[in-house]
Order: structure tokens, then C-alpha cells, then sequence
């Protein structure tokens, strides 16, 4: 954006390649200065927390300032400097539950023009049978040049594909072009100066918020897809028309002082739908916990209606107060979990999994995290999963990260607001439905290296396992390929051949595409496992994994939580050469963002309807 | 002062007045376990309306934590703040917010501090900025508890004791002097008090007007809802 009528953003391009889900996308903007002084121009990109920045750069009268990705601590060396010269930093802020923003500023001389362009790639993820592109467009002004393109090759095969944005009128709707064929899709929207104004003689642009592109591939084999390009192979696995598992599953929920009000009451409500929703040949438990642990029922009980009622009704009457017991909670959960499991109360070939509700640190009981964290690992000895979900702004979500992993399972953050009762439902729904369990994927070992994480404890419906590895030879073009699993009826074991596709075949004229996504998807899927290993491992499998993933990081240009990209801004007659760090924020530093609850205290949800107790005058 | 216990779970709050001379410094939360300490020095008005009698404000709060080694001292005029020794001093008069280790402050101008205090308490400190040529009155303040969770069960004081609830019981009202304003018995404690539902103000959004809160207002400081008496809460110095 620019602050004067008399500088002009020319063009906004946005351009976004995918191939087999990994996402490359290049955001482009020029502008023009027509005036006879220097002026400001802004660049702010919002770009999903699960990128990576893999580039910027800024052209200024045909001279190129190019970001160097370099290891933090050197980057920080530089970013000190620049910050004693009394220069300003930080490119990367938090922005929202699901993006980060980067924005820069540059002055630019008049008659002179900039072109910004960032770079940013990603794994998509299944979720729900689908995967989501969201671009956020925001170009705050009339754009010369404005176009989204889109590219999506999926050698599966698209099973359908949906676009749809928050600003898109009536009027703008034809303007999304999408042609989509058996393995390729295309999309782009690209409005005149006419048709993005607000209204005939207004210079308001109707572009602001986000698009977004979701689709789902064909799946037909039970082993998944293989694909070999270069030297390196992934595997996809999702297969279709699999049985549910029956599960086995104890929600530990919260219910300590700081829950009460909002929070305690959206619990409620979200607990009344994931009970309904759980399946008859389920069992299920409830504890609820603050400086007191409750069982509902001393051991899981059959999800029959009957059962699923009278937990309703314990729900309902869940009242927030005490303090916050969270070892003893979750150890109790194992203990109900594992007493099933001996007494063969729930069938053998079920899945466990502890679903734990917290919005806070523990502060009764064992508050050291480090020996909750290892409690709960040893107690659960990888025989279920955890899943921990923190509410709110006030939980240490590191630890709740990390305890989830430990233990197979994953962390999410509810934010607090009206819609926390659909997150809570929502996380719920993702993992309601196991359909394997014990997943081990089988390559050669004399045929495959510097393979991605091979074992899972489940797959979920709607969700994919991607593998990913290095072939060792760059020649060979096949391998034999095993996975095995727990199923509902029986033994999942599927085998057979992977093989390398003919591109030019199924994409002619574009199997430049294919030239090193492969090898940057593995990169990408190995720093991601190695920064959770960071998190979870020994001392020394932390140390080892954070070397690892820095080379990488370092290696395929990733701004990762490990690296800092360096942007050098062009001396001016004001200022020096300025140094700006861009960064990958990690969950913490997301916190750090301004809350609601931290700059409005008194009208917060977490202390609302705290008892306040007060004395004043009249 | 006039103290006001909100009891979310009954949707009531019980209220009284605690009069003493001016000068005199009480004890509103001690919590041992987690070393927390908060007391008020009470004012009187400037000079004392002849024909009412003569109401007491707090006009400085001292608040320690031992744990972090904070100590923070609220006047009317300015607030200072010492952790392990440094010590700081911020005045109402500027929009301040200062995030520390284990302390939060927030002073929105003429109006209210914020108070948090990592893992352990949140409170607000209003300031009543009165008219300076008033004849009789003076600035004073108000102290609001946002979070007192995590207290320990052992937290007493004024105000503390009531942290962690309160059980009692009322009666049906009945008529009282006041026609506007029946009464009740209230059964608290082992007592049998006569109570008088009335309101007091929640000045937190409104800090001209306040917000009517209703209440059972327990009369002759308290007796009856506070353990012990006033005695048993004054104490020699703020710190």
C-alpha cells in the first residue's frame, strides 16, 4: 500500500503452484512513485502459519535486495547491530488464529519504481477429505494489474475442487475462471480497475479478505500413491472405504476456577454434541478435575444412549472451581484406559486416546512440568494416544504440545471466543474416527535413505499419512513398498510395487513442476518431524535433530524456527542501510501478540464471572 | 469502605461497610502459602460534614508478594514499585504499561491500575478523582479482585477470606425500616444476622457513576460474616 495519491500500486500477482499437495506460492506487487519526492511504500503478506518464507526480494530501479536465509543466532548479530543504530526490526507478526503477517517498508525516490516479491511454501494437509489454499488478499486500493493464478497437478487425479472468497459479490463471481481436468487444475481471477471498485465513483476496493481453493484427490488403492521424481520418493496414504475402529476414549476436562464462566459453559455445550456424536460400539469416560479429581464412573462405560445421557447430564453440571490438577488427572485417565484394556472390558482391536481440556498450568498436585511430562509418557508407554487441547491464552501450550507428541497424539489451541464451542466440536470430529492403528510403513532398507517418520499410531478418516525419502540410487525407478495396520475387521497389510510415472506423459509441457517439489516436500516434512523431535527427545536426540534441522533449513533456504531471513533495505538520503530480520514464529512468541484478555483485563472472558470481590467508596 | 463480596454461583453478592478512624490500616488478603499480602490505609474526608457522620476511603494500598520480591506501595498521588530492590515509580497521570517477569502493570490515566501477578492474583486499583475545591471530600480508592483462584485455601483478610466462597442462607424478607429496602435474617457462620438487601456500585466501567450492584448488606461492620472483628484486621504499617 501507499500513503499518497501520488505513488500507485501497478500490480498485485499472486501465483500459486501446486504439485501432489505441496503448495509454491510467489506474491508479487510493483509500485510506482510519480512524485517529485521520495515516499513511503508498504508490503504486507499474510501467509499461513504452516509456511515457510523461502524468498524475498525488492527491486528498486532495476537493483535487486535479495533476503539471505541464515542461521538465528548469526542473524540475531546483525539484528542487534541494526537495533543499536536505532533501526527497527521484526518483519514476521502474528496475525489471527491461522496466519502470519510480513510487512516491510521501503522509501522509495521519486520517479522511481519497487517490485516486492515473497515466497512461500507448504505441505497442504488433509482435513475432512480436503485440502485448503487460502490466500488472504488485502490490497487496500484500486490495483492496476490484479491477478490470483493457480496451478494444481495431482497425478492421483482431482476429485472435486471448490473456490469461494469472503469478498466475492455477484458481480465478481464470473470472474473466477477454473477449468479443471482429470489430473490438473487451473484457476484465476483477475478483476479490472472498474469491476473491483465499491461503487462507479468511489476509489474503495471491494478485494479484502480471503479466497480460498479446496479439493480432494481420487483414492482408489489400499497401499496409496507413490511417487518417484528425482531421487526421492512420497508416499500418500489414505485409503478409501475403510471400516471405522471402534474407540476407546476419556475426556479429562478442566474445571478449575479460571474455566469459570465463558469457557466452562462453552465445555458444556461442546461436550452435550461430542457425546451424541460418539458411536454405540465406543466406550467412553469423563473426568473432570481441579485441585479434585472426579470421575464420572470408575471405568468407561458402552457409548449406548442410555450411557451417553446420564453423561450428559454429569456435563451439565460441571462447576468451575479450585485449582488446576493436571498429573494426577491425566494418570487417573491412563489408569481407566489401561484397567479396560487388561480386563478386556472394550474389544482388542480398538483405539485409546485421552482427550485432555485444560486453559492453564497446573498449580496443585505435581506442577513440575518436566516430571508431569515424563509421568504421563510412562504411564502411557505408547499403548494410547493424547490429545491436548488448550483454551485460551493463559496455558503454557509448549508443554501441552510436547506432552501430546510424547505421546502420539497432537495439541490444538482453542481461542477464546463465541465459536469455541465449534472448535472444541470440530478438533473432537477429526479424531473420532480412527480406521488403522499401529500404521508401520516397510521400504527396503538397502533401497531407501533419510526417511520421514514411517510409524503412526492412527489414521483418521478424512486425514492422510505422507512418507517421504530418498531413493539410493537417483536411477532406479521402483521399489517394493509394505504397509501394515490394525483394521477394524482384520490385519491391514497391503504390499506392492511403487513405481517412477512418466510426467511428460500425464502433465506434457509442465514437467518443470516436477523438478524439485518432490525433493523440497521431503525437506519441508523432515524439518517439520525433526523440530518436533527438538521438543520431545533426549537431550542428546534434541541436540542431534536441532543440527539436522538447521542444515536443512539452511540447505533448501526455509525461514524456519531455526533461521531468520535477513533483508538488507536500501540506503536513502535520510537513513542508512537498515537491516530487518524476517522470522518464523514459534507458538510462544504467537502468545505474545496482544489478547484480549491481556489488554482489557476487566472485560476478559477468563475473569468475567470470577468471584470480584472489591471495596470502594460510594 | 464499603466491601462487596459477588457470589457468581448464588448470582448474589453480600455487602458491608467497615468504619474506623482515619489513619487506620487494615488487612484486606494474607495468603501464607503463596506469601501474598495486601493492606489499605484508610482517609477520612477533609473536614467532616457537620451534619453526616464521617465516612472512611482508602487512600493507599500496600501490596506484597515475597515470592517474587515485589512490593508495591498505591496512593492517591503516585505508585511505586520495588522488586528485589529496583525500584520504579509511576504516576496516574501518564497511560503507562510495564511488563516485567512476574508482574504486569497497567495504568490507564486518572483511572485505574492493573495489577497481575504471574500464576497467582489480578486486581484493579481505581482512583476517584474528586473535584479539588471540594469542600469535604478528597481523592480516594478502590480495590477489585479479578482473579483470586489460585489463593491457597489458608488466603484470609477483609476481602480474602471470601475468596474461595461463602455458605449461607436467607429467610423470606419481610418489611424493614426502610420501606424501599426489606429485610431479612441471614444465616452465616453459625449466626443469625439481620440483613437488608440493598446495592453498592461497581465503579470498574463506570468510575463516575458505577454500576448498582444488588447486595445483603450485613450491618455493624460486618459482625457476623467476617471471622473475628475489626481488631483482629488492623494492623501497625502497610508493610
Amino acid at each position: 500500500s501507499v500513503n499518497s495519491a501520488e505513488t500507485e500500486v501497478q500490480s498485485v500477482k499472486i501465483d500459486c503452484k501446486v504439485a501432489s499437495r505441496f503448495a509454491h506460492t510467489v506474491m508479487t506487487s510493483t509500485a510506482l512513485n510519480k512524485a517529485n519526492v521520495s515516499q513511503e511504500v508498504f508490503f504486507e503478506v499474510e501467509l499461513p502459519k504452516t509456511a515457510f518464507i523461502t524468498n524475498f526480494s525488492m527491486e528498486i530501479d532495476g537493483k535487486t535486495y535479495v533476503g539471505e536465509v541464515k542461521e538465528k543466532e548469526k542473524a540475531k548479530k546483525q539484528y542487534e547491530k541494526a537495533v543499536s543504530s536505532g533501526q527497527t526490526a521484526g518483519l514476521v507478526k502474528a496475525s489471527g488464529r491461522k496466519m502470519e503477517k510480513f510487512s516491510v517498508s521501503v522509501n522509495i525516490a521519486a520517479n522511481s519504481n519497487i517490485t516486492f516479491t515473497l515466497t512461500y511454501e507448504e505441505l497442504l494437509q488433509r482435513h475432512f477429505g480436503k485440502y485448503e489454499i487460502m490466500i488472504r488478499v488485502k490490497p487496500k486500493q484500486l490495483v492496476q494489474h490484479f491477478e490470483i493464478a493457480a496451478d494444481i497437478y495431482e497425478p492421483q487425479g482431482i476429485a472435486f475442487l471448490d473456490t469461494y472468497a469472503t469478498f466475492i459479490t455477484n458481480e465478481l463471481l464470473p470472474l473466477v475462471e477454473k477449468t479443471v481436468t482429470d489430473k490438473k487444475a487451473h484457476l484465476s481471477f483477475s478483476p479490472t480497475l472498474d469491476q473491483q471498485r465499491k461503487c462507479p465513483d468511489c476509489d474503495g476496493t471491494l478485494i479484502d479478505g480471503d479466497f480460498f481453493i479446496k479439493y480432494d484427490v481420487n483414492r482408489v488403492q489400499d497401499l496409496g500413491d507413490i511417487q518417484i521424481v528425482n531421487g526421492y520418493f512420497v508416499h500418500f496414504f489414505a485409503p478409501a472405504d475403510l471400516q471405522r475402529l471402534p474407540k476407546n476414549v476419556v475426556f479429562v476436562i478442566d474445571r478449575s476456577g479460571s474455566m469459570s464462566g465463558k469457557k466452562m459453559e462453552q465445555t458444556r455445550e461442546a461436550l452435550q454434541t461430542i457425546l451424541d456424536d460418539l458411536y454405540e460400539e465406543d466406550h467412553f469416560g469423563l473426568i473432570t478435575f481441579d485441585d479434585k479429581i472426579v470421575e464420572w464412573r470408575p471405568s468407561l462405560s458402552n457409548a449406548t444412549k442410555k450411557n451417553v445421557n446420564a453423561a450428559k447430564t454429569f456435563v451439565k453440571n460441571i462447576q468451575a472451581v479450585g485449582w488446576t490438577n493436571i498429573n494426577d488427572a491425566v494418570l487417573r485417565a491412563v489408569d481407566i484406559l489401561t484397567a479396560a484394556e487388561k480386563n478386556k472390558t472394550v474389544p482388542g482391536n480398538s483405539a485409546s486416546m485421552i482427550i485432555l481440556l485444560t486453559d492453564g498450568d497446573p498449580t496443585f498436585g505435581e506442577q513440575n512440568l518436566d516430571i508431569i511430562k515424563n509421568n504421563v509418557k510412562n504411564a502411557i508407554g505408547g499403548n494410547m494416544s493424547l490429545f491436548c487441547l488448550g483454551f485460551g491464552y493463559d496455558v503454557d501450550y509448549n508443554f501441552l504440545d510436547v506432552m501430546a507428541k510424547q505421546n502420539d497424539g497432537l495439541a490444538r489451541r482453542i481461542y477464546e471466543a463465541s465459536d469455541a464451542v465449534l472448535q472444541l466440536q470440530g478438533f473432537y470430529d477429526e479424531v473420532a474416527s480412527p480406521l488403522l492403528s499401529e500404521v508401520h510403513f516397510n521400504y527396503p532398507e538397502d533401497t531407501v535413505n533419510s526417511l520421514t517418520g514411517s510409524y503412526f499410531k492412527q489414521l483418521f478418516n478424512g486425514s492422510e499419512i505422507v512418507v517421504a525419502g530418498q531413493l539410493n540410487d537417483i536411477e532406479m525407478n521402483d521399489f517394493a513398498v509394505e504397509v501394515s495396520a490394525q483394521g477394524a475387521e482384520n490385519y491391514f497389510v497391503a504390499k506392492g510395487q511403487a513405481s517412477a510415472q512418466k510426467w511428460d506423459t500425464i502433465f506434457p509441457d509442465q514437467e518443470y513442476i516436477f523438478g524439485d517439489f518432490t525433493e523440497r516436500l521431503w525437506a519441508y516434512l523432515t524439518i517439520q518431524q525433526l523440530l518436533d523431535k527438538k521438543d520431545k527427545g533426549t537431550p542428546e536426540e534434541k541436540a542431534n535433530a536441532t543440527a539436522e534441522a538447521l542444515e536443512l533449513s539452511l540447505k533448501y533456504n526455509f525461514v524456519t524456527p531455526l533461521t531468520s531471513m535477513v533483508v538488507t533495505k536500501p540506503e536513502t538520503d535520510e537513513k542508512p542501510e537498515d537491516t530487518l530480520i524476517a522470522d518464523k514464529l514459534t507458538e510462544d512468541q504467537r502468545t505474545g501478540v496482544s489478547t484480549p484478555s491481556q489488554t482489557v483485563p476487566q472485560t476478559s472472558y477468563s475473569y468475567a464471572s470470577s468471584p470480584i470481590n472489591w471495596v470502594d467508596g460510594d | 469502605p464499603h466491601f462487596i463480596i459477588e457470589l457468581p454461583d448464588k448470582n448474589d453478592a453480600l455487602c458491608f461497610n467497615i468504619n474506623d478512624k482515619p489513619g487506620t490500616i487494615f488487612n484486606l488478603v494474607k495468603d501464607p502459602l503463596t506469601g501474598t499480602v495486601v493492606n489499605g490505609q484508610t482517609i477520612g474526608d477533609k473536614k467532616v460534614n457537620p451534619a453526616s457522620k464521617e465516612n472512611t476511603y482508602f487512600g493507599r494500598f500496600g501490596i506484597i508478594h515475597e515470592k517474587f520480591g515485589i512490593r508495591l506501595m498505591v496512593s492517591t498521588q503516585e505508585i511505586l514499585v520495588s522488586e528485589h530492590g529496583k525500584q520504579a515509580k509511576l504516576f496516574w497521570s501518564d497511560n503507562t504499561s510495564v511488563k516485567g517477569l512476574n508482574m504486569d502493570l497497567q495504568v490507564t490515566k486518572d483511572r485505574s491500575l492493573t495489577v497481575t501477578l504471574r500464576n497467582s492474583v489480578k486486581f484493579v486499583i481505581i482512583l476517584h478523582k474528586v473535584w479539588k475545591k471540594h469542600p469535604y471530600h478528597q481523592d480516594y480508592l478502590g480495590f477489585y479482585t479479578l482473579d483470586s483462584h489460585l489463593f491457597s485455601r489458608r488466603v484470609n483478610g477483609l476481602l480474602g477470606q471470601f475468596y474461595h466462597g461463602v455458605q449461607f442462607e436467607v429467610s423470606e424478607p419481610f418489611a424493614g425500616k426502610d420501606v424501599d429496602k426489606p429485610d431479612a435474617f441471614m444465616f452465616v457462620k453459625g449466626h443469625r444476622l439481620l440483613v437488608t438487601r440493598g446495592w453498592q456500585k461497581d465503579f470498574r466501567n463506570d468510575v463516575k457513576n458505577g454500576e448498582n450492584v444488588p447486595c445483603w448488606f450485613i450491618h455493624n461492620n460486618g459482625t457476623g460474616l467476617i471471622d473475628g472483628d475489626l481488631t483482629d484486621y488492623t494492623v501497625s504499617g502497610l508493610f
